[in-house]
């Protein structure tokens, strides 16, 4: 890809924290692993019953998931192959370029 | 404009500057090129003077997109917007009265080099590109880095943090230069609107603090007007509100340094969408999100003519 962020299987994940505990785990989370989160624009800005977006890179999946899942915090993939979405984004535009 | 320019697709930072090359050629009557300064990496930070020069002094709206690279989106819509003023101005009544009455000042691109980065190392780079003596990473957020309660609240000490506020307020030559042109024109200057994603939020100060701006009542009944206008194109609702408790308390941000400096109407929209494509918005929903912007920031304008 021309970006060179190789980006195969890295996902945008969404969490909403239910509760104080939950918003403090993220935050904490977050905070440790470095990750790129899309919204808010930093951890301190995570609080209870406001979505927050985070791109989780491949490598970070296995350990990020598995983590929310133990800590009975509920996320959703928004984007499960960014690096396919990037390449979307500008798919109008090879298509229009064929035609 | 540019004869085969596509609109509806993202552009390099060398596409978009040769496109404004272009009008500044093309248009002089209702277009002036000028740079108001230097990047980090030594790139000219272009902007655009667009209107008619049908008197000596008239107001003005500052409109820059592009503070954070990763948010294609925005100069996307400053490009959209010189285009739409420049193909309406003889036929729309609202855009001819806006051109003759007012000058606009547009930027689309703020973040020149995260910009460029993020077309050649890292999609979603947002910050500067500014080296750290001391640590290991690059960048400020070029919109942490103003005079204005700068790195409280909202905002990190951390060099590799995303929301870095610099080693001190506007130690990035990107922000130093927009803010001199500010100072400089402050009497001039009745709006400043600075164009982020996304949220789907049309925000006005305060970001650092939650507390009332003294002239509410006219900001918020053109943020109402605004989003509605907005609303009616395709029914895309956005929030409106001070940015504090809309969406986060952040210091430091260029919407309230515009403020603090005497522009009674400081606006940042955070345009689409609100997280299905994130960053990633298709160049097939940059017609549509363009288009109700517009309507948004032309009833703004309007109202900036009327009495409030």
């Amino acid at each position: 890809s021309t970006l060179g962020a190789f980006l195969e299987h890295d996902k945008l994940i969404r969490v909403v924290p239910e509760s104080e505990r939950e918003t403090q785990i993220l935050r904490a989370a977050f905070n440790r692993l470095k990750v790129d989160l899309w919204q808010p624009s930093s951890p301190f800005h995570i609080v209870e019953g406001a979505f927050a977006d985070v791109r989780v890179p491949q490598n970070a999946t296995r350990s990020l998931l598995p983590f929310l899942q133990q800590a009975n915090i509920q996320y959703t993939i928004l984007i499960s192959d960014l690096q396919q979405a990037i390449e979307n984004q500008t798919a109008g535009r090879s298509h229009r370029s064929r035609r | 404009s540019l004869p085969g320019y596509n609109y509806e697709v993202y552009h390099s930072l060398e596409e978009i500057e040769d496109w404004m090359h272009y009008l500044n050629t093309t248009y002089s009557d209702l277009v002036y090129m000028f740079s108001v300064g230097k990047s980090y990496e030594g790139r000219p930070l272009y902007v655009l003077k667009l209107g008619k020069r049908s008197r000596p002094y008239k107001k003005a709206v500052w409109i820059d997109c592009g503070i954070h690279a990763r948010e294609w989106i925005g100069p996307a819509f400053c490009q959209w917007f010189v285009k739409e003023a420049l193909q309406t101005y003889q036929t729309d009544p609202d855009m001819r009265k806006m051109l003759t009455q007012l000058y606009f000042y547009i930027m689309p691109v703020f973040n020149v080099d995260g910009y460029h980065f993020s077309w050649t190392n890292d999609r979603f780079w947002r910050k500067t590109r500014s080296k750290n003596m001391r640590f290991h990473c690059h960048g400020v957020d070029a919109n942490r880095n103003w005079k204005v309660k700068w790195c409280d609240e909202g905002a990190s000490l951390h060099p590799c943090d995303d929301t870095y506020c610099g080693p001190f307020p506007e130690s990035e030559p990107e922000v130093k230069a927009v803010a001199h042109f500010l100072r400089k024109h402050r009497k001039q200057i009745k709006a400043y609107l600075s164009f982020h994603a996304y949220a789907q939020m049309l925000l006005y100060p305060y970001s650092y603090k939650y507390a009332t701006i003294p002239n509410f009542n006219c900001v918020e009944s053109a943020a109402y007007n605004a989003v509605n206008a907005l609303q009616s194109a395709y029914g895309v609702r956005y929030r409106y509100g001070p940015a504090s408790s809309t969406l986060y308390v952040s210091s430091g941000s260029s919407m309230d340094w515009a403020y603090k400096n005497g522009i009674p109407y400081a606006f940042a929209f955070e345009l689409r969408d609100t997280g299905h494509f994130g960053f990633l918005l298709p160049e097939m929903l940059i017609k549509p999100t363009c288009t109700e912007t517009m309507l948004a920031v032309k009833n703004i304008t309007l109202h900036l003519l009327k009495k409030c």
